[in-house]
């Protein structure tokens, strides 16, 4: 059936690999994951450590946010503050060997879900478009 | 089939209608839009008029990439550009009765699409978690 044509695809067929998804090192400032963020036109991208191990994610809202005093933004705090201090560790992981139904379920709530391997070391994202694209295809519409 | 359920919903059916939409005038200064975008938590809105008109849409990596000198974000620009400067004006719309196969091809490549009626005024937004809800309830992954 048409459907057959999605349950057959797997996490990993449709993943961006690691070394195209633009992040940022744990240690780093919140003026460095801004300057990163704004030069590569995403709103959220994955925190990382040397070893490639995730850490969570780390977004503009939630950077604006955690400078906005009562009457403006207070830009001159973000050198003050660590990616560490505000990043979001409560976020969902995919394992390469998934199915994509379960990145589906993920991605209803989520922009992009992280892919890690058995040993937990960050492999890429699944973004919603890429599964919408696949579902598109598959015409289910 | 299964198929079925999703063929039958409309845009209208899924569209977050325009009361609950946050958007930004036409008029306002980046400075307003920066904080307006803060405060709701989204990266991207409408920019409408008074007359519920759609101009077009205002993100915060735009307003951030219009600021950005060579070494720093210059956020003292931002009380001196207006919104109508920067706004997205080449966006796709959607009808209210329009199917939903339509919508999901449009949203492959954006988060949300605004949705008008015949006159041109608009009616709300239909987003990639709607639709990506209906699919995942509709059983075809
Ligand atoms: N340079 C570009 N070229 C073409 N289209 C672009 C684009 N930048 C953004 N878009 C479009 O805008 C959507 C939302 O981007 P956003 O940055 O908010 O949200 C993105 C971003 O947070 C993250 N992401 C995507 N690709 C990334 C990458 N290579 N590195 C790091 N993060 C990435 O995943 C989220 C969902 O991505 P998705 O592709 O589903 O959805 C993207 C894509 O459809
Ligand atoms: N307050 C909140 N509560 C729960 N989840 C939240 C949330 N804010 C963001 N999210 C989640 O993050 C996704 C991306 O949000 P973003 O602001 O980048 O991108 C959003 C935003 O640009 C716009 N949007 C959604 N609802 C809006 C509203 N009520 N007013 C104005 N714009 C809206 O449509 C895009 C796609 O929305 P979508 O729901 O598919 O996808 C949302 C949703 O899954």
């Amino acid at each position: 059936t048409r459907d057959g044509d999605l349950m057959e695809t797997s996490v990993k067929d449709l993943l961006i690999p690691s070394e195209r998804v633009a992040h940022v090192q744990v240690t780093n400032n919140l003026e460095h994951a801004l300057l990163v963020l704004t030069k590569s036109g995403y709103t959220a991208i994955p925190v990382l450590d040397p070893m490639y191990k995730l850490h969570g994610l780390i977004s503009t809202p939630v950077i604006l946010d955690s400078i906005l005093g009562l009457q403006r933004i207070e830009f001159e705090m973000l050198e003050h503050k660590k990616v560490s201090e505000i990043m979001n560790i409560n976020i969902p992981r995919l394992y390469t060997e998934d199915e994509l139904n379960k990145a589906l379920e993920l991605l209803i709530d989520h922009p992009f879900v992280c892919v890690e391997n058995e040993e937990g070391v960050f492999e890429g994202i699944l973004t919603r478009r890429a599964i919408l694209k696949e579902v598109y295809n598959a015409g289910v519409g």
